[in-house]
């Protein structure tokens, strides 16, 4: 009896054996097929063309009165709230979009009279560090769409949608101001490379709606000129970037152009449906969501005047403006 | 709402980036 319950406590540790290590294998062999199968997925999703929108599609969408929607959304969000409303609505606001209000300066919400108000809260000082040891910084909270350098004068908003820098940037009439060359057969990207053995790099940050949405000076540099081009207030969101080729060049956006210690340097600010204006701190002659302005046009100021040769000065992280609702 | 920067630099510009990532103010971008 006890030989037998021997041999049969033997074979059911056997058996056991037997099927950990084959499960084991099992399932080692279909975690390597799915490894494969994600791979493949990846390598096909980097093949595929991006499904970009007909030219019917994004007329139809320019269509769409979104510049009148945005100045309604804004009017609407600078109605003062009562207090007893505000806490529910800003605490909807945080839960949607996932909002940080523990680095919010003012974290009382019936402090903010309206959405307006929230929107643009300031942070607590200690609570975005900037580095030192970089010389380009984040001008903003955001999610970086895409960056590199600029090739045959076309720019990424997302990797294989691109847009042309020339209709972005708009032609160079204001360069007098800076050391840029203007010879006829240079393309626009060769003409904005003031110095020998550099290039033109470009960086995209998409702002999403929880997100802080003011945003600072990214380098030291002088702004020499801005130029606001009224446009199309389309969603900008990644989605619509891969989908709307040459999405911010129909977009409300603002250009701040000059010159950093290695040339030509330049930030736009795009608007979009909800956000669409834009505010620059030390521009106060800009207005933009206007219905004064056409689409199509833009509007050049020099910050280089007789009394100020060398433009506005800023330094890294300095605050330079924001994004309003409306 | 979207930023963008266009800027030139030397050659050997490097970003210290992921296409996607999440970044905050004040964080790196690039540097030579």
């Amino acid at each position: 009896l006890q030989t037998m319950s021997l041999r049969a406590v033997t074979r059911a540790r056997a058996i056991r054996l037997l099927v950990a290590t084959g499960g084991g294998y099992v399932g080692y062999w279909q975690y390597g097929k799915y490894k494969e199968q994600k791979q493949e997925h990846q390598e096909i999703e980097i093949l595929r063309p991006p499904n970009i929108a007909n030219p019917w599609q994004v007329g139809l969408y320019k269509s769409i009165p979104t510049r009148l929607l945005s100045r309604a959304w804004g009017r609407l969000n600078q109605v003062e709230l009562p207090t007893w409303m505000r806490k529910p609505v800003y605490n909807l606001y945080i839960w949607t979009f996932g909002v940080n209000m523990k680095e919010a300066a003012v974290e009382d919400l019936q402090h903010y009279r309206n959405l307006s108000e929230f929107f643009r809260r300031k942070l607590k000082p200690q609570a975005r560090p900037v580095c030192g040891s970089h010389c380009v910084i984040s001008p903003s909270d955001g999610k970086i769409l895409h960056f590199g350098r600029v090739k045959n004068c076309e720019v990424e908003q997302v990797k294989g949608v691109t847009y042309s820098l020339e209709t972005f940037l708009g032609p160079q009439t204001w360069c007098e101001n800076l050391e840029i060359s203007n010879s006829k057969t240079e393309t626009f990207q060769d003409q904005l490379v003031t110095k020998e053995g550099n290039d033109l790099y470009h960086c995209v940050i998409y702002l999403a709606p929880g997100d802080y949405h003011c945003f600072h000076s990214p380098t030291d540099w002088r702004v020499s000129h801005r130029r606001h081009f009224p446009g199309s207030l389309m969603s900008v969101n990644p989605g619509v970037a891969r989908w709307i080729k040459e999405l911010f060049c129909h977009n409300e956006r603002v250009v701040l152009a000059g010159e950093w210690i290695h040339g030509f340097f330049s930030l736009t600010a795009v608007g979009a449906t909800n956000v669409g204006s834009i505010r620059i701190y030390f521009d106060s002659d800009l207005h933009t969501n206007s219905p004064r302005y056409m689409k199509g046009s833009y509007n050049d100021f020099s910050f280089v005047t007789n009394n100020n040769k060398e433009g506005i000065t800023m330094r890294k992280g300095e605050h330079l403006g924001e994004f309003n609702l409306g | 709402s979207t930023i963008v920067l266009i800027f030139e630099a030397p050659k050997d510009f490097t970003f210290n980036l992921n296409s996607g990532q999440k970044i905050r103010f004040g964080e790196a971008l690039g540097s030579m």
